[in-house]
């Protein structure tokens, strides 16, 4: 474990307690794509399933445990508890284009053919296109509320940490993952444009961002 | 058989 590691994982718990809260106490999922948060969810399910086979440490089984748990809890709040806030006319993104392909890729490109290795290879994959139908919506509507931006900062600060992770284990400790760095890349530069809005629109302290 | 490294990441 080291430090970017570690603030690159309280950074994506944060992400998702901002979110999770914000829904809960707004009583209200305005503005949150719910396609993006089911997609997280699965990510979570296809690769934290070494739950059950293997025992890593406390940090690790009580982290997944928390995201699992929080990623559920959003997708009730957005679908069951306040389904009437939800803005499915903005929500639109075809989710099938991204789960089909990367299905696809999973099988083709990964480190080992077997069942629990395809599954991860497919969450990674899938993670990095995950916030699309968010970032799609939010182009949409043309604006988006200040706790969503900070939500997707932290949300896209944290792969990048990891990636500084992955700089210094290589360095270190001689360890790297290509499908997760590739992936983590991708995943990363999808929110740059999304950065330049935050720190800019940030500063003139308006509380909405409006994406190209 | 290479030993399965298990996944320590998140």
């Amino acid at each position: 474990m080291n430090i970017f590691r570690l603030t690159g994982d309280l950074s994506h718990l944060a992400a998702i307690i901002i979110l999770l809260l914000k829904i809960w106490k707004t009583r209200s999922c305005a503005g949150i794509s719910g396609k993006s948060q089911v997609l997280f969810a699965l990510v979570f399910t296809t690769r934290y399933l070494d739950l059950l086979t293997s025992f890593i440490s406390l940090y690790n089984t009580t982290m997944k445990i928390i995201y699992i748990g929080c990623a559920y809890a959003t997708v009730y709040l957005i679908y069951m508890k306040f389904k009437a806030t939800y803005d499915g006319n903005h929500d639109t993104f075809r989710v099938e284009f991204l789960v089909v392909p990367v299905g696809g890729l999973a099988f083709l490109v990964n480190h080992d053919f077997s069942p629990l290795e395809i599954l991860w290879t497919f969450s990674i994959y899938l993670e990095s296109v995950a916030i699309l139908p968010q970032l799609f919506m939010i182009s949409k509507t043309g604006e988006a509320e200040t706790i969503t931006t900070h939500y997707l900062f932290f949300l896209g600060l944290y792969r990048a940490l990891y990636l500084i992770n992955w700089i210094w284990r290589f360095y270190f400790e001689g360890f790297f993952d290509m499908i997760a760095i590739v992936a983590g890349v991708v995943q990363t530069i999808l929110y740059c444009d999304f950065f330049y809005l935050y720190v800019t629109k940030g500063e003139s302290g308006s509380n909405k961002i409006n994406p190209a | 058989l290479e030993e399965d490294k298990p996944k320590d990441e998140l």
